[in-house]
């Protein structure tokens, strides 16, 4: 902190000063360098996605606390060393899962051993719904998805001045996927420079090495041509695996609940 | 009180011994990380350690400190590195060599490939439990993700999707030959 910042003889209500647009949403971001939110060292951004929109995977340089103000959709975090325990119901159906097993190597899924064959695995997701408190790590990276009919809005607070935040006092969102043509507006020299995922910035034979893909699929994922933005729409189904929603657990399964 | 906890407290761990590694591939090298739960009192300080020595044409996969700075220095060899920072650009792609030092910041990714014999060097991480995410591989953020995050995300197929997330079976060591940098960053 500089001197005197929380010097404050006046304060105001504040609006977002910059609004990133995207394929499927916005981004609305709160000037960190007007002085009440200096003093308290924290940086306030809502997100705005529309029915069907993807926020893509990002992560931050501190701690961050978001609240969902409406809607509904859902929540997926990767944590480093964390297994993919939400796989698909091919899995659990052993007896035919061995015979789909064989299949399955049979579709490149090599070296998967035991002969299991899945559709998908991943990391835990998450139903999340007007109300829901989320708090994210620094360095874990995080998306959205609106699965609702309405717009999904979640607003932040990042504390740039945790002892977490090991960089500067500014948000630094950075992106593993998607390419942000406005760049980062609310950064000083940003606001040129369009935005670009993490693996856009390795050369494609590292990335091609990295992940034992051939060099063309590897420009892919640096998404050079993409100018969608950070929230992108998704067309078709979203066939994430994901819990039952609360509401439509069994209701025999709720009966026992009772009876207890 | 005192003598029983500051006074008697260990302050020294040695790296240099393989038979601890935390990573470790015969042909490729070996990875040790010295943390507030190998030695207590790196809590007090919130200071990490680690300590890699990979043969030639190893890499270390792509990766990001989630939670710490680091400061690397290279005692012994030459390596090839990629940092890419918060923007996506390439902020140093070339080499390291023998008693250089280079920081790589919280956030900030970054690939080591050796290109000597023994490329060994000591990183220094301001975190007592600087934890890592990788980009590629079994244990990896993309690994992490659903299918249709990656299609989406990467406007890729389903099929290409899945090599990206399941090709790639090591966790944080892979063998890469031939040259894989384009001298001055972007």
């Amino acid at each position: 902190q500089f001197p005197n910042e929380c010097q404050l003889d006046q304060l105001n209500a504040l609006e977002p000063s910059h609004v990133l647009k995207a394929e499927a949403g916005r981004i609305e971001v709160w000037d960190h360098h007007a002085p009440q939110l200096r003093c308290s060292g924290v940086a306030f951004v809502r997100y705005i996605i529309e029915s069907k929109g993807l926020y893509l995977p990002s992560f931050f340089n501190t701690a961050k606390l978001s609240f969902v103000a409406k809607g509904n959709g859902l929540m997926g975090r990767v944590i480093p060393g964390c297994a993919e325990t939400f796989q698909d119901s091919s899995v659990f159906q052993q007896g035919q899962g061995q015979e789909q097993g064989q299949q399955g190597q049979g579709q490149g899924q090599q070296g998967q051993g035991q002969g299991q064959s899945f559709r998908d695995m991943h990391q835990k997701v998450e139903h999340i719904r007007s109300g829901d408190t989320i708090a994210s790590s620094p360095g874990v990276a995080q998306w959205f998805f609106n699965d609702g009919n309405e717009e999904l809005v979640i607003v932040s607070v990042l504390d740039l001045a945790s002892h977490q935040n090991q960089l500067d006092r500014n948000p630094r969102p950075f992106y593993l996927a998607g390419n942000n043509p406005q760049g980062q507006v609310w950064l000083q020299g940003r606001e040129q420079q369009p935005q670009k995922n993490l693996l856009n910035g390795f050369t494609p034979e590292i990335i091609s090495k990295a992940f034992k893909i051939d060099v063309s699929t590897a420009q892919q994922l640096q998404n050079n041509q993409d100018n969608r933005g950070n929230i992108v729409r998704v067309k078709g189904p979203f066939g994430v695996i994901r819990p039952p929603l609360r509401s439509q657990r069994p209701q025999q399964e709720e009966e026992e609940s009772v009876g207890n | 009180g005192l003598e029983e906890t500051i006074c008697s407290a260990r302050v020294t761990d040695n790296l240099d011994d393989p038979s601890n590694a935390d990573v470790y591939k015969p042909q490729l090298g070996y990875i040790s990380i010295l943390n507030s739960y190998d030695l207590p009192i790196l809590r007090f300080l919130r200071l990490s350690a680690l300590r890699g020595s990979i043969r030639q044409n190893a890499m270390v996969l792509p990766q990001w400190n989630a939670n710490a700075n680091a400061v690397l220095y290279v005692t012994d060899g030459e390596a090839e590195l990629q940092v890419v920072n918060d923007n996506g650009d390439r902020v140093f792609d070339g080499q390291v060599s023998q008693g250089q030092l280079i920081a790589i910041p919280q956030g900030f990714s970054v690939v080591k490939r050796a290109t000597s014999d023994h490329f060994r060097w000591v990183e220094f991480k301001t975190n007592a439990n600087a934890q890592i995410n990788t980009l590629a591989g079994r244990t990896s953020v993309l690994r992490g993700l659903p299918l249709e995050v990656i299609t989406n995300g990467f406007q890729i197929s389903l099929e290409e999707a899945r090599k990206v997330k399941f090709n790639t079976l090591e966790t944080t060591l892979t063998y890469s030959s031939g040259p894989v940098s384009h001298g001055r960053p972007r």
